[in-house]
């Protein structure tokens, strides 16, 4: 799982 | 993005906005806990470091910018505005706000998914913003007038997190790489139990059209 896909929620 | 996310989301910028819209158009801040606002500001400072450097979506980036400036807006207007800040009631608002930063901080150290400076400042975030609206239902408790706009606000503030919940559960069903997210979802459950007693309240109000208040 990608970083940025994990920080994708505000 | 799923409309639960979305209408979260929603909910969360219609909270700041009937906020900023009480203290712009009343001039008063009554009611509302300057510590709760901090520990925001705090939250959002902590989660949006990448804000610059992690580009999701123009939306997303967009929506950072709202949170970070109404946040430092309603901190200016709380602290410095000459008629509001002779609104604010200190002596209602005596939570110890900075006991909820360092247990958060602590725990951010140590239950983390990874131990780098960008993730233990997003954890801690996570922690922070599920006890931050504490001083905040503190104060409304020891308020015997709580005006519509203060109710309103809290609710939707507590509106946005359940639907942050839905939206995981959707995320979690329908997205092959969503299942590592257990830490926000433990903290995200917090944060929407602790509104359960205002809900029954703000509810039981509406329903009877009666003034909100809140039990000692």
């Amino acid at each position: 799982i990608s970083e940025a896909d994990a920080k994708d929620e505000l | 993005m799923n409309i639960f996310r979305f209408a979260g989301d929603m909910m969360h910028l219609l909270s700041v906005v009937v906020l900023l819209l009480k203290i712009h158009k009343m001039k008063s801040c009554a009611g509302i806990s300057l510590k709760t606002q901090e520990l925001y500001a705090l939250v959002f400072i902590c989660r949006y470091l990448d804000i610059f450097t992690g580009f999701i979506s123009l939306y997303n980036t967009i929506m950072k910018i709202v949170f970070l400036a109404s946040a430092f807006s309603i901190l200016w207007y709380m602290r410095s505005h000459k008629v509001v800040r002779q609104t604010y009631d200190k002596d209602q608002d005596t939570f110890r706000h900075y006991f909820l930063i360092l247990a958060c901080m602590v725990l951010a150290l140590l239950v983390h998914h990874k131990f780098t400076f960008r993730e233990v400042m997003w954890t801690f975030s996570i922690y922070l913003e599920a006890v931050a609206i504490l001083p905040q239902l503190v104060m409304l408790q020891r308020t015997r007038n709580i005006d519509n706009l203060t109710g309103n606000y809290v609710f939707f503030l507590g509106t946005y997190r359940g639907l942050y919940m839905l939206n995981w559960v959707y995320r979690y069903l329908t997205e092959v790489h969503y299942h590592h997210r257990w830490l926000t979802w433990i903290s995200g459950f917090i944060q929407t139990a602790l509104y359960a007693d205002f809900f029954y309240y703000y509810v039981k109000s509406w329903r009877n059209n009666e003034k909100l208040q809140l039990p000692a």
